[in-house]
C-alpha cells in the first residue's frame, strides 16, 4: 500500500495583486 | 514505520511518535530541510492531541523555521484555535513576523478564522504590524471582504 505523506506546511502570501494601501 | 517524525505529527499518530521519541528524544526538537519541527507539523495540520502531547514532552514551542515561520502563525493560518490557545499558555512570542511580514493575527485575518482573530487579540496581539505588501490586519479584512473578522476587530478596539 501507498503511504499517503502530508506536504510541507507553507504560509500563504500576504497580498491581493493590488497596490498595498 | 519508514514515516518520519515531522510525517507522524502531522498525521497525529501519537503512538509511534512515542515510541521514536522514547527511543531518541532528539527527534522532539529535529528540524527537517525548511527547519519546521514536529510541532510545527502538528500545529500546521490542526493535530490538537499531538501538539498537547509534544509540549508535555518537552518541546520548544518557540523554535522559529528558516523562514521564521511559527507553530503559532501555522496554527493561526489554519484556524486551529484550540492549538493557538494551548501556544499561547506556553508563552509563545505573539507578534513573530516572518519573510512575508506575516504574523499569526495577519494569518488568522487573511484566513478568515474569526475565533482565531478574536483569541490573538484578546492576548495582545498587535494589530499595527504590517505585512510586506502593507496590510495591517483591518485593511487585509476590509480588502478581502471579512465582515466578521473587521466586526471582531472594531470590537477589540472599542473595548480598548
Amino acid at each position: 500500500t501507498q503511504l499517503s505523506l502530508y506536504t510541507s506546511p507553507s504560509l500563504p502570501n500576504i497580498t491581493l495583486g493590488l497596490p498595498a494601501t | 514505520d519508514s514515516l518520519s517524525v515531522h510525517q507522524l505529527a502531522a498525521q497525529g499518530e501519537i503512538a509511534k511518535l512515542d515510541e521514536h521519541i522514547c527511543k531518541d528524544d532528539s527527534l522532539l526538537s529535529k528540524q527537517d530541510e525548511r527547519g519546521f519541527t514536529p510541532l510545527m507539523w502538528a500545529a500546521a495540520f490542526g493535530e490538537v492531541a499531538t501538539v498537547t502531547y509534544l509540549l508535555e514532552k518537552g518541546a520548544d514551542p518557540r523554535v522559529l523555521a528558516r523562514e521564521r515561520e511559527s507553530a503559532l502563525s501555522l496554527a493561526s493560518s489554519g484556524g486551529y484555535t484550540d492549538i493557538v490557545n494551548t501556544l499561547l499558555k506556553h508563552h509563545v512570542e505573539i507578534n513573530t513576523y516572518d519573510w512575508n511580514g506575516g504574523t499569526p493575527l495577519l494569518y488568522a485575518v487573511r484566513g478568515n478564522h474569526v475565533k482565531c482573530v478574536e483569541s490573538l487579540l484578546g492576548r495582545g496581539a498587535d494589530l499595527t504590524m504590517e505585512a510586506d505588501s502593507g496590510y495591517s490586519p483591518m485593511d487585509l479584512a476590509v480588502a478581502l471582504g471579512h465582515k466578521k473578522v473587521q466586526q471582531a476587530i472594531e470590537t477589540h478596539i472599542l473595548n480598548l
